[in-house]
């Protein structure tokens, strides 16, 4: 299990949740402040199975918004090692 | 060092950070939204020591509201390794 | 790559995004609440090359507020491994 913490703009979050949720992934939503420039943004927690991070990377792409500036892109993605997944 | 994140119903905020802070845990709590059904929910950040793992689980678990749809877990929990824990 | 997250007072949340920014650093910040006494803090995320850790942490240092209380720390922090950064 990986866990994906993916950064967006906040205008993207309900088009890539909705991209994500519909091919079977689980996902939470934070709402979070980039620390340059202030403005709104989503910072989603993604659990995967290991085998399904390139196919949730890819949902990612194809879902985001094309960045209209310099150096900003679309999205900031941090992908970790999970050593438990618990639910009950 | 791990690091618990615990997804929980935000109206079980309370009565798990107290169990948990009860029991000499530490916990920061962060508030997020179910990327499927919308939900508030409330994610928790809890810092221990490798040994208190279990305890700590097992706090979660007799303290979260038994789900009563089908499907929906109470708690959904990663655990991750830290590298390095500081505090000044 | 390391993420570095770091629990500071939300007083100190300007003051710190600012002076890491001018150093060159990437923050995201996400507003959380402290479990035990319940006050309103920033929970910074902090994705950095491993050999630019440190400098971080200085920066997180020389810039928090000494705390006043008794056992009550200025910064609280994780720093987890990156298995993987990708920006699109
Ligand atoms: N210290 C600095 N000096 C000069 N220019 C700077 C800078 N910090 C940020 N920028 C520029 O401003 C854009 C927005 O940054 P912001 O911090 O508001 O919003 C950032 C931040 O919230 C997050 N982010 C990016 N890299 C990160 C990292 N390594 N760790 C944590 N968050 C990161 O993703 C958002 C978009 O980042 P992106 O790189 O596409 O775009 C960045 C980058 O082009
Ligand atoms: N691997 C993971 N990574 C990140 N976050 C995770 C996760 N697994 C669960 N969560 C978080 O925990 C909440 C409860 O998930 P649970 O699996 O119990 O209960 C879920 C599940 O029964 C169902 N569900 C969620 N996503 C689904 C999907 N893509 N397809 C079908 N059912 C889905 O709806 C319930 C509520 O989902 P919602 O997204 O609102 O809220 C989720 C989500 O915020
Ligand atoms: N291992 C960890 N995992 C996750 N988050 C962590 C953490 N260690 C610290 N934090 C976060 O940092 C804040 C400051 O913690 P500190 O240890 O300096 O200062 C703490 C400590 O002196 C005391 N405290 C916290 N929990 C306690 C407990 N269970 N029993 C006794 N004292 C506690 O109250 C102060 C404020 O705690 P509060 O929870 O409001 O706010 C905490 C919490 O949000």
């Amino acid at each position: 299990m990986k866990l994906i913490i993916a950064i967006v703009k906040d205008t993207d979050n309900d088009k890539v949740s909705h991209a994500l949720t519909s091919a079977d992934f689980r996902v939470t939503t934070v709402a979070s402040t980039g620390g340059f420039l202030r403005r709104g943004q989503t910072t989603m927690l993604i659990g995967v199975k290991d085998e399904r991070v390139e196919e949730a990377l890819n949902i990612l792409r194809s879902n985001v918004t094309r960045s209209t500036e310099p150096n900003v892109k679309s999205a900031t993605i941090f992908v970790i090692k999970v050593d438990d997944f618990i639910q009950f």
